[in-house]
């Protein structure tokens, strides 16, 4: 028999409730589950499949198409660019960039890709220390310069070191901030036009809410956006951040970070992580 | 945010003394919307618009008031309730720890409340017992320059308690020694041990719990490990300066039953203000 809207709309309710308190968007969630509702319309039902079945399969299937938008393989893509690939980091206070560029060199390093580090922030208390640092344990150059030097010219200096001494990979670190800060949005603008990136890849943590998806707008018309690394995956976030993040941005997940340590990073997955969420 | 929808669905009420139980499952709908965009947990939201839409349709508008001034004046003691008043402290010698998740702002807030402590003339220093995090010693050493306060770093010891002793006997001439911690979350077993290590090493007289504005759902279970592991005497809600509406901040003073003591809005050390509800509630619904 045909599904009426009727009978899905309680389904639909209590769907939307689950992805609430996964920290999918409000808006998200609500285009989510319209896109279902129009799927399953209509729709012929099998006998064989109960009526919640056939929403959470549909539900399922959209939250990975959201997510699978033009994904691309971060390995692959670097392995054939022309090199030195340039690869800025950008994104709000605290949510794990630098660790995340650390991780990145380490995977880099095991795939025989050479990398140098930039500290593009010039300006927080102890980055220039906490990114020597793990330079250190990663037997890996960085490059810094004082603090209240401009961030531009670090990760400039950081490509040029790279062209003269063939290494493969820049990555590029810039200090936190916020996109209610005209000055610092603009500072990001100017980095992204000057040093011209290959990849500019959008920091974010799983653990943040509703306000994921505003940042990621404005980064995203800040800084053009090519992919996002969602840190701290291992602290029970429901992943939903990423699906709002995707969702708004149409750029994919392109790692996840899974903890403190160097190893502690993932390829992204969409099915599992919609699996996890929906289970 | 809830500020114009909510405006809106108030609008409908406009005009009619009467209150209709239609007209204010409108109302109720929009202010979850806007509770939940503000992230506050789903289950205090559902808590808070049961209350609401009950005492809507129950209560006598007082004589004069409007249906939707009634209906408003319900949200925001609704929201009073949970909120509650600034976390009170005295104005006196204490110590105080920090604890929170990763990158949520402690170490920048350690500072901020040090030399907050100054201004009121009392002598404060902090102790960084942060045994994990690259360069978090200079982190530390270079806020408090900046605080112009003492501070106890010790890079070459690996047992934070063992810091946390050494620290607070160092401050012995501080009236209030605060104590810094490496982040951690409700899943990290062993940090959870050593946060509760520390604070028995401590026996803090305030326990802070440094939340980021912008969390989400994770916000319950998060305040709910730290108040089984240290007790939660008082949340610090960071990065206000966003758009994070800070509705975690809101669930996780409700789960642990405590208050906001301070916020953050800003990366400089003057960056930090006392809790005020009613710029809070109102910033929260938008
Ligand atoms: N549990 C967990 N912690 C993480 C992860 N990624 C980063 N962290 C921690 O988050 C905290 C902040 O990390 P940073 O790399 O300093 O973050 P950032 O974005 O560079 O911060 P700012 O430069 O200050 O804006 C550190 O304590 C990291 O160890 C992760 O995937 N899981
Ligand atoms: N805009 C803004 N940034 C803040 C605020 N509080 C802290 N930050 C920034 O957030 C980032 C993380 O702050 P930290 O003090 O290192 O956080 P933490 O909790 O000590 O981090 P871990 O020790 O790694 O767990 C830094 O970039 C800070 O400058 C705030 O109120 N507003
Ligand atoms: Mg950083
Ligand atoms: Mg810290």
């Amino acid at each position: 028999f045909v599904i009426d809207e009727e009978s899905l709309d309680g389904l639909l309710e209590e769907l939307e409730i689950a992805l609430l308190s996964s920290d999918v968007e409000v808006e998200v969630t609500r285009e989510i589950k319209d896109r279902v509702r129009d799927s399953l319309v209509g729709e012929k039902k099998h006998w064989r499949e109960s009526k919640e079945d056939l929403v959470v399969d549909a539900l399922h299937d959209a939250l990975v198409d959201v997510l699978e938008v033009d994904g691309f393989d971060f390995d692959s893509y670097v392995q054939d660019a022309e090199k030195p690939v340039v690869v800025v980091f950008t994104g709000v206070n605290g949510v794990g960039k630098t660790t995340s560029i650390a991780k990145i060199a380490e995977r880099l390093e095991n795939q025989g890709l050479s990398s140098v580090m930039a500290n593009g922030d010039t300006y927080r208390a102890g980055a220039n220390q906490q990114i020597q640092e793990h330079a250190e344990a990663l037997d890996k150059k960085v490059i810094v310069r004082e603090q209240g030097s401009d961030p531009t010219s670090v990760i400039y200096d950081a490509v040029e070191h790279a062209e003269a001494n063939d290494v493969d990979v820049v990555l590029g670190d810039t200090a936190g901030r916020l996109h209610t800060s005209d000055d610092l949005m603009k500072q990001l603008e100017k980095i992204e036009r000057v040093v011209e990136p290959d990849l500019t890849l959008f920091v974010d943590e799983a653990v943040a809410g509703q306000d994921a998806v505003e940042r990621a707008r404005e980064f995203d018309s800040a800084a053009e956006i090519d992919g996002v690394v969602l840190t701290k995956a291992d602290a029970d976030a429901q992943g939903g951040a990423a699906i709002s993040i995707s969702h708004v941005t149409g750029k994919p997940i392109v790692f996840l970070g899974t903890g403190q340590g160097y190893s502690d990073l993932e390829e992204f997955d969409a099915e599992e992580l919609v699996d996890r969420l929906l289970e | 945010g809830l500020g114009s929808s909510l405006q809106d669905a108030l609008e409908k009420l406009a005009g009619s003394s009467r209150i209709d139980e239609e007209s204010v499952e409108e109302v109720v709908k929009d202010i979850q919307r806007a509770l939940l965009q503000a992230d506050v947990d789903v289950d205090l939201v559902m808590e808070l618009s049961d209350s609401i839409r009950e005492r809507s349709l129950s209560e006598e508008p007082p004589a004069g008031t409007s249906a939707r001034e009634h209906v408003l004046h319900i949200v925001y003691e609704e929201m009073v309730e949970i909120v509650g008043d600034e976390t009170e402290f005295p104005l006196d010698s204490q110590t105080i720890l920090l604890s929170g998740l990763q990158g949520s702002g402690k170490t920048t807030s350690s500072a901020k409340i040090a030399r907050w402590f100054n201004r009121k003339g009392l002598r404060a220093g902090i102790v960084q017992t942060d045994t994990f995090r690259p360069g978090a010693h200079e982190q530390s050493r270079q806020m408090a320059e900046r605080a112009e306060v003492p501070c106890h770093v010790d890079p070459d010891a690996d047992d934070p308690v063992e810091i946390a002793r050494e620290g607070l006997e160092a401050l012995d001439d501080c009236d209030v020694k605060i104590v810094d911690t490496a982040g951690r979350h409700a899943l990290e077993a062993e940090l959870i041990d050593e946060i509760e290590a520390i604070e028995h090493e401590v026996q803090p007289d305030l326990n802070l719990l440094v939340l980021d504005a912008s969390i989400g759902q994770g916000a319950k279970d998060q305040a709910q490990a730290f108040e089984e592991a240290v007790g939660v005497d008082g949340v610090v809600i960071t990065k206000l300066d966003g758009t994070a509406k800070g509705g975690g901040a809101l669930t996780a003073v409700h789960q642990t039953d405590s208050s906001i003591a301070f916020i953050g809005v800003g990366e400089d050390v003057e960056d930090i203000e006392r809790f005020d509800p009613d710029g809070f509630i109102s910033r929260l619904l938008g």
